[in-house]
């Protein structure tokens, strides 16, 4: 996923594919780590 | 030999980007099909119960799905317009999008993970064109990658 | 005359690749245009919905939220921060340019 400036994952609805929301998920999953 | 090798190079390149493209390909098939498996759906369940459903109870495309631990804290904050919210949550959470929901449903005919049978194989290469029928066939076979 | 066997070889090769990768371009464009023609149709997006009870199967004894919002919303997950007493806090930032935003709550029964 695309991390803006302060270390945010970024989705756009009805853009961005699939991936991303997996990425930000696991990301989460993983407490951030 | 130097052209050569730069020409294998070049063919590793190019079947990287074949590979991405047909699994990008692949998806959008996967959406349409699913697509055009919710319209059929509710339009036979409005045409059978002759009334559309209550319009509180239906969620409108394109949407996302937040869903958390039943015991989870959620604290949000609404801008006035409405067009920004935060939340905050004391626990993780997970996102999924419409097209997740959908497979969920069955919507694309158990397409995405291997369980198509023969008579939904059918279904799927009815609602796409011929030019794509291999596609759904390597994908329902799951040779397509 | 080994190498440069190979190389015709692999310019054709290149070719017929060069084939496959504009006819899955042609059929992506095709495609992405077809799923965009059935949102933007108003007979056909008017059954572009789901149930509540559609997102309730799809999973299990969790709290739902369903966000409706319009296409290029963005929605933010800053990496969780640590509080002083080493709880966890999750955010979730929704920002659209064009449209409110609707959230619902679907909570399990």
């Amino acid at each position: 996923s695309c991390l803006t400036p302060n270390s945010a994952y970024t989705y756009k609805i009805n853009g961005s594919p699939s991936k991303e929301l997996t990425d930000i998920n696991r990301m989460i999953r993983q407490g951030g780590v | 030999a130097q052209e050569c090798q730069n020409l294998e190079v070049e063919k590793q390149k190019r079947l990287k980007r074949i590979r991405q493209k047909r699994t990008q390909l692949e998806e959008l098939i996967l959406q349409q099909i699913a697509f055009k498996n919710l319209v059929q759906r509710n339009k036979v369940s409005e045409t059978s119960s002759l009334a559309p459903p209550p319009s509180g109870s239906v969620i409108q495309l394109p949407f996302i799905i937040l869903n958390t631990d039943v015991r989870t804290v959620i604290d949000c904050s609404i801008s006035s317009d409405k067009c920004e919210y935060l939340f905050n949550f004391d626990n993780t959470f997970e996102i999924h999008d419409d097209i997740e929901i959908l497979k969920r449903m069955g919507m694309s005919l158990g397409l995405e993970s291997g369980k198509c049978t023969a008579d939904n194989l059918i279904v799927a290469k009815s609602l796409i064109p011929r030019s794509l029928e291999t596609y759904v066939i390597d994908i329902a076979r799951g040779t397509s990658q | 005359a080994e190498v440069l066997e190979q190389v015709e070889v692999l310019t054709a090769q290149l070719c017929e690749l060069e084939e496959q990768e504009k006819e899955l371009d042609s059929q992506k464009a095709w495609l992405e245009q077809s799923i965009k023609h059935m949102n933007d149709d108003p007979i056909a997006s008017r059954y572009m919905y789901v149930t509540h009870e559609d997102i309730c199967d799809a999973f299990s004894g969790d709290t739902l939220l369903a966000v409706v919002a319009p296409s290029g919303t963005q929605l933010e997950v800053p990496v969780p921060e640590t509080g002083q007493r080493g709880q966890k806090r999750y955010q979730v930032n929704l920002r659209s340019t064009s449209a409110p935003i609707q959230v619902m709550l679907i909570n399990k029964e």
